[in-house]
């Protein structure tokens, strides 16, 4: 782990007064492998060592810790800083019914995270109706369908000749018959630099204008995080993040990265393929997972 | 990525960059740059062009030998098995690989494989419908152990060339799924012994230093003899996969770069490396 490392690095130290610049740069050479093992982008990590480095050096060699401990304790206090204090909650305001629009690459988890996102809602006293937009992946739509219908939650009944922008103007003023006041609008997985589908996004947004715009990123995402979710963020103006497959092993840096790049909060995080496997995001955990 | 012609003291740092930009990963970088960065300072490197060169050399080193004699074999019906973790491609890269052998004019049959996520099947059965070959399949939460079993035996019965199988998406840290993995092999065997012939691991490009915890884990399990890297048309590079087959000795087949059916290219050494820096 980091502290291992840090440990035996600051090994040296021992009976030195304060963290000076010369003794903490070894330190920081330990930290900077981490968390570029750690998947976060190579610029963030630049930017992320010289705060760390201003903030430990001059700083008293604590009694009670060890300066390798100490160091851990100021990089750790810094990425939870980095990662937390935002709003963390779904938008749910601004919209009769409210909507949240989830956004991101192939494969990143959006259809799924669809039908956890309707399960929380539920349990938030909420009436969550399904909507798919994806026409083009093959039985996209019999996905989000079969979960909503595992679920007993209301689907759109979409088809693929209908523009996506169209099937969401229609699934408003369905959802509002059908007594729901949520809509979950589940998109197509696209590239950020397919400048017709991300035109699209667009439209829908246009169309009808989400309380909420959702990235649904991969934890396992590696140094392209930083492109992807600027350019998702520079189109969308997302509210907010959620980062999937946590129940991995990957340490996650790209949640430092997005949030890093885009300023936006991660809100929630999946932990499962289960429609339960859906919890809140916590900054303090997510910094250490990071640094292993 | 070096747009200047005579080296500067930033040369090195921004090659590093870019290779670490591509999920190379720091230690497959440190490893790659220190004889480069060596020639460097010994005014052996003078320029980008040699750098460039040089480092050409180095990563074909890394990667050629573990390409070389790894044709596929001459099996009938050749089975093989796709794997992965959760939303890489796999069952897109079937439907890809299915319309590329039957361009060679070879008999295809798929299996659907993944009986648990929500319309898996329907899925692959729509990129048969639209690649024109079979498919064996059975109800949803059934058995993919069984599946895997008719479908290789039907192949054999059927006199087709290649039998590809789909599996669901699975973390290489479930334990029980790696467990199946192994009881779905185990069947394939009992249908047609020695099958699966090859098993390929399919990598998203956009996956960072995960990708080498994923490929131990999978090979560990049930022993890859192939990698699939999907995604390439996007902007990440993929860099990862140069360590891995490197340390584990398999080649990457396969390139996916699209959701198309043509969206599938066979992997070539020297354009990939040309496409990382
Ligand atoms: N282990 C795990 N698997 C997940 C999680 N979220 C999604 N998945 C799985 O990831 C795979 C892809 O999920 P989808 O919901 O189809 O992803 P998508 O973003 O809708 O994909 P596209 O629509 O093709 O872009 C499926 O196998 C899901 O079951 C998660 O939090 N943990
Ligand atoms: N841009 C691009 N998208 C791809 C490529 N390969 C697959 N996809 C997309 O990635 C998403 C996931 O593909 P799937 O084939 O469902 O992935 P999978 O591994 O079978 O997913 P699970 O079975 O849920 O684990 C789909 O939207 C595909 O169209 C590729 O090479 N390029
Ligand atoms: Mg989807
Ligand atoms: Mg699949």
């Amino acid at each position: 782990s980091l502290s291992d490392r840090l440990g035996s690095v600051f090994k040296k130290l021992k009976g030195q007064g304060k963290l000076s610049e010369k003794n903490i740069q070894d330190g920081l050479k330990e930290v900077r492998l981490a968390l570029l093992e750690a998947d976060v982008h190579y610029k963030v990590v630049k930017t992320l060592i010289a705060a760390i480095k201003e903030r430990a050096v001059g700083q008293e060699v604590l009694e009670s810790l060890t300066p390798g401990q100490q160091v851990v304790k100021i990089v750790n206090e810094e990425l939870t800083n980095l990662m937390g204090g935002a709003n963390e909650e779904i938008n749910l305001s601004g919209g009769h019914p409210a909507s949240i629009m989830l956004v991101g690459l192939q494969g990143s988890g959006k259809t799924t995270t669809a039908g956890k996102l309707a399960v929380y809602l539920r349990g938030q006293g909420r009436k969550p109706y399904l909507v798919p937009v994806d026409v083009y992946r093959p039985a996209a739509i019999e996905q989000l369908t079969k979960i909503g219908k595992e679920l007993s939650i209301p689907v759109y009944p979409s088809d693929t000749e209908t523009k996506p922008e169209k099937i969401a103007e229609l699934a408003r003023i369905k959802c509002a018959q059908e007594g729901c006041d949520t809509m979950i609008l589940d998109t197509a997985g696209r590239l950020h630099i397919d400048d017709e589908l991300m035109a699209e996004l667009g439209r829908i947004k246009a169309t009808t204008p989400p309380s909420d715009i959702l990235l649904v990123a991969d934890a396992m995402t590696g140094q392209d995080a930083v492109n992807m979710a600027k350019a998702f963020n520079d189109a969308m103006d997302v509210g907010g993040v959620i980062l999937t497959k946590m129940d991995g092993d990957a340490r996650g840096g790209a949640a430092l990265s997005i949030r890093s790049i885009t300023g936006k909060p991660i809100k929630f995080i999946g932990t499962g393929e289960k429609s339960n496997a859906f919890e809140a995001f916590h900054p303090n955990r997510m910094a250490s997972r990071i640094l292993g | 990525f070096i747009t200047k012609t005579e080296l500067t003291e930033d040369s090195l740092e921004e090659l590093e960059e870019t290779l670490i930009t591509a999920d190379m990963g720091v230690n497959t970088v440190m490893d790659l740059m220190e004889p480069i960065t060596e020639k460097v300072n010994k005014k052996q490197i003078t320029n980008s062009k040699e750098l460039r060169a040089a480092l050409t050399d180095a990563m074909l080193d890394l990667i050629k030998p573990v390409h070389e004699n790894k044709e596929l074999p001459n099996k009938k019906p050749l089975v093989i098995m796709v794997v992965g973790v959760n939303g890489v491609g796999k069952t897109t890269t079937i439907g890809k690989l299915a319309a590329n052998f039957k361009k060679q004019g070879k008999k295809v049959m798929l299996v659907a494989g993944d009986t648990f996520r929500a319309a898996a099947v329907e899925q692959l059965e729509i990129w048969a419908q639209r690649t024109g070959v079979q498919i064996v399949r059975h109800r949803d939460n059934s058995d993919p152990a069984a599946v895997a079993y008719d479908g290789v035996a039907a192949a054999e019965a059927r006199g087709m060339d290649v039998v590809i199988i789909d599996t669901a998406g699975r973390l290489h840290t479930q334990v029980n799924l790696m467990e199946e993995l192994k009881k779905i092999r185990r069947s394939c065997h009992k249908s047609l012994p020695g099958s699966p012939h090859e098993t390929w691991l399919v990598i998203d490009a956009n996956t960072g230093q995960n990708a080498v915890s994923q490929a131990k884990l999978f090979h560990e399990a049930i022993g890859v003899t192939g990698m699939v890297l999907t995604k390439v048309d996007g902007t990440a590079k993929g860099g990862i996969v140069v360590s891995i087959c490197h340390d584990m000795d398999v080649p990457i087949r396969y390139i996916g770069l699209g959701e198309k059916a043509e969206d599938l290219r066979e992997f070539e050494a020297r354009e990939f490396i040309k496409a990382l820096f």
